[in-house]
């Protein structure tokens, strides 16, 4: 029969005026990656499922994107990442939300629907689930990135003092953005860039 | 918000979506992206679905589960079910967002109200296409 795939990496107020060619071309590239990987599973008679995974991974782990590598940060400064997956045939379904260790969310929501008896998992116990799957877990630095990390910090300055965030110099996510390498890494400095991008309003 | 929707060579839909939240959070805050029936749902009866969006109009408006129900009870193309959900109901509710489909028989479809929305396809045919605003 047929196959096909489609992907989206998110909605809101983006505009032509605050993308660089060089950003733009950047995004294209990387949905073309995923689409690419999502039917290379079809094409070879695999899984919708599967191939679903596999498009949303290559996003998952690409900083342009708010999932994964690049999601946006908490107000206590951490990233909470959530996902979910169905199948049509069975209307099986698995979910998790509020992890922070797990690289690749949309690989636990499928474990979710295919080893557990339950549909979502979320915080700690989804850690849990995920350890007695061998999910490897990783440092919640991993997550990082000068762009979502600068959104949080703006917007903590416009935030009543009692949200204020502390100036504290032993903060490792603000030592992190201090380091040179993140900076210099090309995707960190073409997406820092975002920042001068006008956010909409939609936080906390 | 990262999301896909798939058809396989069996005729099997599948629907994922995955994301880091919305910015500033506090109180361990989710939208919709995990809860199926609102982020994501799939029905091989009706549709694939995987939503992106202000969480919390998408889990109220139950918008995932809604385009696939209007699909099967209803018998409207995926594309009419999306909009009227998306550029109706959702829009009424001041909720922006959109999300992308896929039909049983392999149509793609994008129906989204905000700005713009990274996505892109391949058909039945083979074709890409990428795109980001309205």
């Amino acid at each position: 029969g047929n196959i096909a795939i489609a992907i989206h990496g998110g909605a809101g107020t983006i505009l032509k005026a605050n993308m660089t060619p060089e950003l733009e071309k950047a995004y294209h590239a990387k949905l073309a990656e995923a689409l690419k990987a999502g039917y290379q599973v079809l094409k070879t008679g695999g899984s919708s499922v599967n191939a679903v995974q596999a498009a949303i991974v290559i996003m998952e782990d690409s900083p342009l994107f708010n999932a994964g590598k690049g999601a946006v940060f908490t107000h206590d400064k951490t990233n909470e990442l959530d996902a979910s997956i169905m199948e049509g045939k069975s209307l099986n379904a698995g979910a998790i939300s509020g992890v922070s260790r797990i690289k690749n969310p949309i690989k636990l929501a499928t474990l979710v629907m295919n080893n557990s008896k339950h549909v979502m998992l979320s915080g700690q116990g989804a850690e849990e689930f995920a350890n007695s799957q061998s999910v490897e877990l990783v440092s919640s630095d991993y997550f990082h990135t000068d762009r979502r990390w600068n959104q949080l910090l703006k917007l903590l300055k416009d935030e009543p003092d009692s949200f204020k965030l502390s100036e504290d110099k032993d903060d490792k996510h603000a030592q992190q953005s201090k380091n040179p390498q993140d900076l210099n890494n090309e995707h960190s400095a073409k997406t820092a860039q975002l920042t001068q991008w006008p956010d909409d309003d939609k936080f906390g | 918000t990262v999301g896909a929707v798939a058809l396989d060579h069996s005729g099997n839909l599948a629907a994922g979506t995955s994301t880091g939240g919305m910015t500033n959070k506090k109180f361990g805050r989710i939208g919709d992206s995990p809860i199926i029936g609102a982020g994501t749902y799939a029905d091989n009866q009706a549709c694939a679905i995987s939503a992106t969006g202000h969480g919390e109009y998408f889990i109220r408006a139950a918008v995932a589960h809604d385009i696939c129900a209007r699909v099967k009870y209803k018998k409207v193309s995926l594309q009419q079910a999306a909009d009227e959900v998306i550029q109706e109901k959702l829009k009424a509710m001041q909720g922006d967002g959109g999300i992308v489909g896929m039909s049983p028989t392999g149509e793609p479809v994008f129906s989204f109200n905000s700005s713009g929305m990274y996505r892109g396809y391949i058909d039945k045919n083979g074709k890409i296409f990428t795109a980001i605003y309205q």
